[in-house]
């Protein structure tokens, strides 16, 4: 369950703004959204942990303290906040580590084997 | 069809109707084989059927097909990538080349596919790592997936035996018996035209000679340079390019050419 990696986002997203007013609410309706969104993709792994079903009542409860509405762009938090400064921000930006398979596969052991199948001709 | 399995072995199959390929925990692929000529054994791949399965948060699962003809650069759902999850754009379809050549990046899972149309068939070549290839769920259907078994005996061309007796129908010098193919290629020319594009006589250039004397389509050289440049885009080892023995079907002393 990493309900963590989605508090921590949240609270990194929304703790730097240097806007006002309407400005910083629509941004913490998106960042709400997007806190939403990695929580429900924690779902399946996270049944029975207290952390999770905390941030779920939480969000809702924070939502509707903001007026915010479920619909509507969801921001990815690394993103606006420390990618933007980075060369690969494109690579980081398009999923979370366990989506690539290489970077995943390096972490625990040597570089993984590589096979071939090829059908062709008559 | 020609078929190069996981384990570097080559075979000429039947295989007329629809084969899977693949399926293990992430992928499954089916082909479809048809008649090269009315009443001919020999089959070549006129539809393809690849489906990625759902993974974790990555990907939603996506299908996609191939027929002659319609070589897609989208999955049938209409999208390039793999849905709406926060990883979706690790799965994407890339086209080379107008409905001739399209590449598949599944990153999440490491592997890449390339599918081309040549001629009137489709050509598909995938380079996958050997832990998620083994990663079947059901252990005991694992014997019918062809890159992993290879054909079943009952399924494959004696493609040596087919070879030995074109080339003793070449007609000696004066000689009048009639060339192989009905197109007019004879052993000769047939060889000629393959080594063109295969210079190597591995079994690359020996699946094309079969190829035009079995139809005659000067296609199939395109097809068999193609899925060479494919091994040498996707296998791991450059030392197993080119592969000069028939492992699957050799008998004793029946050996191949050299280089």
């Amino acid at each position: 369950c990493k309900i963590l990696k989605c508090n921590a986002e949240f609270w990194t997203a929304t703790s730097v703004s240097h806007n006002s007013g309407t400005e910083e609410a629509s941004e913490h309706c998106t960042a709400l959204r997007a806190y939403a969104h990695c929580v429900r993709r924690t779902a399946r792994t996270c049944r029975g942990d207290l952390a999770y079903h905390s941030a779920v009542h939480g969000i809702e409860d924070l939502m509707s303290q903001h007026n915010c509405s479920k619909e509507g762009p969801t921001s990815q938090p690394r993103t606006r906040t420390s990618l933007l400064s980075l060369p690969d921000s494109q690579e980081r930006s398009d999923g979370p580590e366990i989506c690539h398979y290489e970077r995943s596969f390096h972490k625990h052991s040597a570089p993984p084997n590589y096979t071939h199948c090829g059908l062709f001709g008559d | 069809p020609h078929l190069r399995t996981f384990s570097d072995i080559f075979q000429t199959c039947k295989v007329k109707g629809a084969w899977p390929l693949i399926d293990n925990k992430y992928l499954y692929v089916q082909v479809t084989n048809s008649p090269v000529l009315p009443q001919s054994t020999a089959t070549a791949t006129s539809k393809l059927t690849i489906i990625f399965k759902n993974f974790q948060e990555c990907v939603d699962q996506k299908v996609y097909q191939a027929e002659t003809d319609e070589l897609p650069a989208a999955f049938v759902d209409g999208s390039k990538n793999g849905g709406d999850r926060h990883g979706a754009n690790t799965l994407r379809i890339l086209e080379k080349a107008p409905g001739q050549h399209v590449e598949i990046q599944a990153r999440y899972i490491g592997t890449t596919i390339v599918i081309r149309q040549v001629g009137r068939y489709l050509t598909f070549a995938i380079r996958m790592p050997e832990e998620l290839v083994h990663s079947t769920e059901d252990k005991e259907s694992q014997g019918l997936y062809l890159c992993l078994r290879g054909c079943p005996l009952s399924e494959r061309i004696d493609f040596r035996t087919f070879r030995a007796k074109a080339a003793e129908n070449e007609p000696a010098i004066g000689g009048s018996r009639p060339p192989v193919s009905a197109e007019g290629f004879t052993y000769e020319s047939a060889t000629a035209k393959c080594k063109e594009r295969l210079p190597v006589e591995d079994l690359y250039f020996q699946s094309c000679v079969f190829d035009l004397l079995t139809t005659g389509d000067v296609n199939f050289t395109m097809a068999a340079y193609y899925a060479f440049e494919d091994v040498k885009m996707l296998h791991s080892n450059k030392e197993k390019f080119h592969i000069f023995e028939r492992t699957g079907d050799l008998t004793p002393g029946n050996s191949a050419p050299g280089r």
